[in-house]
């Protein structure tokens, strides 16, 4: 479903920096795959390529066959809308939104309406254990909260690939792995695909396979039971 | 040398919300405390009134003596210059400064010299591992590196108090021991004061106390060996 194919993301600050460095990654529809490495070594930059919110200097991405070298901002827009729902590492939550709104947001764009996706948007932050703080702004949550009002979103819309990128950073070790068993279920009942950035060890028994980052390149892949 | 007596910080969102309610807790000067509990119970909240970032609605927080209620917002400024050194859960650091101007500003405030305080900021940001990104911009930097960063910034000036809320939650395991054992080093060898917030249970062995909270109370405190 997902594939980067020889992707290279540098930066030039006086020296070259390369974040990520000739990847190649192939994603199977309803696989679970967990990208873990040390900090600083690529998770974040990879995933943003995933989900075209950055442009590899060369190689591409294809997302159900449509290569991303061949859109428009308008058009990868469109394909992270439809297809892709996204956790960020910080969030970049709504500050001037409510939890239900910043949930309720992008159900919107997808044509829901308004009265469906309040219904939805409660249903997602109850799960998330969040159904008492939905009025809260972001800046009335604590930061275990905003991740989770984070997750609701990225989930609510049922999207066909879900990245995240440390979704249970700041979370207690309680709260942390629900959040990984939400994952699990969503990902076996739905068939939805999950990329999950994380230096949780727990959850490798989550994901299908490990892929081990280091320096900008894939150092390891390692598949459950194998 | 850090008390907090019965202090209670509550939020008025049509119901009252009280983030620490009626929390006593005495650190002792060279102590290392771990606050540890579920997200949402109140561990940030603690922190901040500890630093007076926040005040509390009633009781009182005691540094070396001085009550913060005696204190203007000029005076608990001063104080915290002088006697604490925070890092923040989301960083706060400043996004046009460099990684090493970020580390050198306190410095600077504290009266260090240009060429010392340039000399320090650097040897504290290569013991965190990030010699090689000291001209980056915050927003040049991975979220473990802006973390590093965060921390630097608060060791470098050698406060009486360190206070860190998640200083590990954005590194990886091999990262945040060495975090970890960084902090214990300084707080055994300078007899630096350390109030730790972490979810990560590895931190446990390193703290002479655990602070347990809960729904904004201290539900436990295990004290090492006891
Ligand atoms: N400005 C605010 N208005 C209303 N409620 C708030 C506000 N700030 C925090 N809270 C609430 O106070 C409680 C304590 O928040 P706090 O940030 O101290 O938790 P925490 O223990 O640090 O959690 P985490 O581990 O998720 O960071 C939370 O339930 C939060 O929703
Ligand atoms: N805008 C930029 N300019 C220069 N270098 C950058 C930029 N953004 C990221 N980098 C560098 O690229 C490397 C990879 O960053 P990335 O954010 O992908 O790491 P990560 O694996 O997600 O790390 P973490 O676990 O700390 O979040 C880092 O060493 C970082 O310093
Ligand atoms: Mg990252
Ligand atoms: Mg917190």
């Amino acid at each position: 479903i997902l594939r980067a194919v020889s992707v290279t993301r540098a930066y030039h600050l006086g020296e070259t920096i390369y974040a990520v460095h000739d990847v190649s990654l192939a994603i199977d529809r309803g696989e679970f795959v967990l990208v873990t490495g040390p900090s600083g070594s690529g998770k974040t930059t990879l995933l943003h390529l995933l989900a075209g919110l950055d442009r590899p200097m060369s190689g591409d991405v294809i997302l159900d066959g449509t290569r991303y070298s061949r859109l428009s901002e308008n058009g990868l827009a469109k394909l992270r809308r439809e297809k892709i729902g996204f956790v960020f590492q910080f969030f970049n939550l709504i500050p001037h939104l409510t939890a239900l709104e910043n949930v309720v947001l992008p159900l919107r764009l997808a044509g829901m309406s308004p009265a469906q996706a309040r219904e939805r948007a409660r249903s997602v932050l109850e799960t998330v254990g969040l159904g008492h703080r939905i009025n809260h702004l972001p800046g009335q949550l604590s930061g275990g909260e905003q991740q989770r009002v984070a997750v609701a979103r990225a989930l609510a819309p049922r999207p066909a690939v879900v990245l995240a990128d440390e979704p249970t950073g700041n979370l207690d070790s309680n709260a942390g792995l629900a959040l990984a068993g939400l994952f699990r279920k969503v990902n076996q009942e739905q068939g939805q695909t999950f990329v999950v950035v994380s230096h949780d060890p727990r959850l490798e028994e989550f994901a299908d396979r490990v892929v081990v980052m280091g320096d900008g390149r894939i150092q390891d892949v390692r598949v459950r039971g194998g």
